[in-house]
């Protein structure tokens, strides 16, 4: 966070406009794997009492405190709330923690880390020790809406897919919505394969990950000269003294092992050859590296992010690696450096995270999920004192992780900065004013799953989301309906609404009043038309005018009408209703057809993604 | 969290909580759970009992209890207690 809030426009301390009374009264939520209260990201100094609205408790177990910052804590994991993992902690932070200074993980990422909120209050609810039961997410629910937090950020997720009455979350989260409460759930790091999603229901926000302009590189300099740039986050300063290099099937254990020795499996090198050395693998497997007495390790990394290890290491990529065998084989005595990483800013980005789970939606076909994406890359925030980055005895008060589970309390902090601005804005608004202002981006591949599917509406824009002008406003009567189009029937739903229903008139779940626009074809037609139906309501100047503009993306083939063009409002939170008319021939049946209609009033651009796709 | 008896942990989740003044939830509970075991003692059968915010309870069941509660008039749905994870 000391770099990421920067890349995303909201400045540090008097940069950004606040509404700190409003924001001081504010309560986040955060279910994950606890919390460690001594953090100085959770220090309440300059805290009042808690707000007037809270009704919750401080029942963290044993030997747990809470304060004026951290004023709620509950566990449902055996033991107390206490975060042994370091992640809840990370998390907590990244949406709400303080704001502190000259922060870093050993130099690495040095500046303030902050949450989006800083003043706002932390409630903690512990639902994981290692894993996170259904029974103790739903308690965890079931409380946190009764003691009254404004946003709940929830990092977890499943590797399957379940209907909504069967999903902890959506079950939860349904709840929450139907109290004023939005729920920010990770889209999951099971990416980048197509449907990989879990996280599905349209009333809770979902988010993908991405990077941002700053990344940890650190470099090797060969006995040559010849320096190559790996992207690895290595803390370990080994004052660029070279030493000797060993590729690992150089190091074969035998003759016979010469293949496995190769990737470094563990069993295949003799350590008396490694002990010493940089070690030189095809993987990476940290395990052989520290039990063959490697002083460093250097190997072939495809992925897009890196992990704290407890060796120097460092990850090339492929041709990189390459020139590394090269040099090798060149010299009879290779020898090489490797430097402790380094903080570079010139990246392009926003760019979607390899890891980060795709759509599309398998169980609301018509809805687009993820919803948005914030960074999710290298991210330094606090740290457990019980979490040891090494597994040996180093303790570090603030530590770098990756995941969707980062990049969900960054959009958590941002929706709780949002209803700062706007405390009466239902959760749709709040996630309405996210998606129509987030960052247009593109795919960065052009595979099925780097499309919309990877990245939703976009990056978003926590200042940009505070004025919206236009939001699709959908209330639990809404999504009601949305439910009785996917054929839930009226019995099941009154149990659910808590009210009777009636499921005659069934709504296309396409009409649902969301942000995106989104339809599964049942075939690949050779032609075809589909309507979707929206209401804005304006939340901008009263005296507007909004014009349509439909942009599509490259290769699109979409034929996109919006009728009427033009919204004349008169008045604030006027609501005007539209149609958005899709058609076309022949579309790919391997890639989706996407546009964008953006509506603006001059000042406000209200932009929605448009997405058909078939098979 | 399967036990000796075959038993395992599942949720049964019962939608909104009733507005009536009349009703309580953790009542309402233990009665499903000794009508569909017979049992009149359910210790050890009700894991937790969801009341503030929503209605629905988790209890150590039988499959053929399983699909006994499913079947009962106010349950939404039943499922097994999964482990879901950090990301």
């Amino acid at each position: 966070t000391t770099a990421s809030w920067d890349f995303m426009g909201l400045k540090e301390g008097n940069k950004t406009n606040r509404n700190l009374s409003v924001e001081s009264d504010t309560i986040i939520g955060v279910f994950d794997g606890g919390i460690w209260p001594e953090s100085e990201s959770f220090s309440d100094k300059g805290f009042g009492p808690p707000p007037k609205k809270w009704k919750g408790i401080c029942a963290g177990g044993n030997n747990f405190t809470c304060n004026n910052k951290l004023i709620g804590a509950r566990h449902y994991a055996p033991g107390n709330a206490t975060d042994s993992s370091g992640h809840g902690t990370h998390t907590a932070s990244i949406a709400a923690g303080n704001a502190v200074a000259k922060t870093s993980f050993f130099g690495l990422g040095y500046g303030t880390v902050r949450g989006a909120v800083p003043a706002s209050r932390i409630a903690a609810y512990k639902v994981c020790d290692g894993e996170c039961k259904d029974d103790y997410i739903l308690s965890a629910f079931d409380d946190a809406i009764a003691d009254g937090v404004d946003i709940i950020t929830i990092s977890i997720g499943d590797i399957n897919v379940y209907p909504f009455e069967k999903d902890p979350i959506a079950i939860g989260a349904f709840h929450a919505m139907s109290k004023g409460i939005l729920t920010v759930n990770a889209a999951g790091n099971t990416g980048p394969y197509t449907a990989s999603i879990a996280s599905l229901a349209p009333w809770m926000l979902t988010v993908a990950a991405s990077t941002t302009n700053r990344v940890f590189v650190n470099k090797v300099v060969l006995g040559d000269g010849k320096t190559l740039v790996g992207n690895s986050l290595n803390t370990f300063d080994l004052k660029g003294e070279k030493f000797p290099l060993v590729y690992g099937k150089s190091a074969a254990s035998s003759a016979s092992e010469v293949k496995c020795a190769e990737d470094c499996t563990p069993n295949c090198l003799d350590a008396s050859l490694v002990k010493g050395n940089i070690l030189v693998c095809n993987i990476f497997l940290p395990y052989v590296a520290y039990t063959t007495g490697a002083v460093a390790c250097i190997f072939k990394d495809g992925s897009d992010w890196a992990q704290i290890e407890g060796i120097p290491v460092s990850g090339l990529q492929e041709d990189d690696f390459e020139s590394l065998l090269s040099y090798i084989k060149s010299t009879n005595s290779p020898k090489a450096a490797v430097l402790k990483s380094e903080t570079v800013f010139n990246q392009p980005a926003p760019k979607i995270l390899s890891f980060s789970s795709r759509g599309p939606n398998i169980i609301a076909a018509d809805i687009l999920k993820p919803d948005v994406t914030a960074p999710g890359l290298e991210i330094l925030a606090a740290n457990s004192h019980k979490a040891l980055p090494f597994y040996d005895n180093t303790h570090v008060k603030y530590t770098v992780e990756s995941g969707t589970s980062m990049s969900c309390p960054h959009v958590a902090g941002v929706a709780a900065y949002v209803k700062t601005f706007h405390p009466k804005w239902s959760p749709s608004m709040i996630k309405s004013a996210i998606m129509t202002t987030a960052w247009s981006m593109n795919a960065s591949e052009t595979r099925y799953a780097s499309t919309e599917f990877a990245y939703g509406a976009g990056h978003v824009d926590p200042i940009a989301a505070t004025n919206p002008g236009l939001v699709y406003d959908s209330a639990k009567a809404d999504y009601i309906a949305f439910l009785c189009g996917m054929n839930y029937n009226a019995t099941t739903m009154k149990l659910i609404s808590g009210e009777a229903v009636t499921c005659t008139e069934k709504s296309l779940p396409r009409n649902l009043n969301y942000p995106s626009m989104s339809t599964k074809l049942s075939r690949s037609y050779s032609s075809f038309s589909v309507t979707f139906s929206r209401t804005v309501t304006n939340v901008g100047t009263p005296n507007s005018t909004y014009k349509s503009k439909v942009v599509l993306n490259h290769g699109s083939k979409l034929n996109v009408k919006v009728s009427p063009s033009v919204l004349s409002m008169k008045s604030l939170n006027e609501k005007q209703s539209f149609t958005v008319t899709v058609s076309g021939s022949d579309l790919d049946s391997k890639l989706p057809s996407s546009a964008n209609l953006i509506w603006s009033d001059g000042t406000h651009n209200v932009r929605s993604p448009i997405v058909v796709y078939a098979g | 969290t399967k036990d000796h008896q075959e038993k395992q942990v599942y949720i049964v989740y019962m939608g909104s909580l009733p507005s009536r003044a009349d009703y309580t939830p953790m009542s309402n509970h233990v009665s499903i759970l000794q009508e569909i075991t017979g049992e009149s003692s359910i210790e050890g059968r009700l894991v937790r009992s969801y009341k503030r915010s929503f209605n629905g309870f988790a209890a150590r069941l039988t499959e053929s209890e399983r699909q006994l509660v499913a079947n009962m008039e106010g349950v939404v749905s039943v499922f097994p207690n999964k482990k879901l994870k950090l990301q």
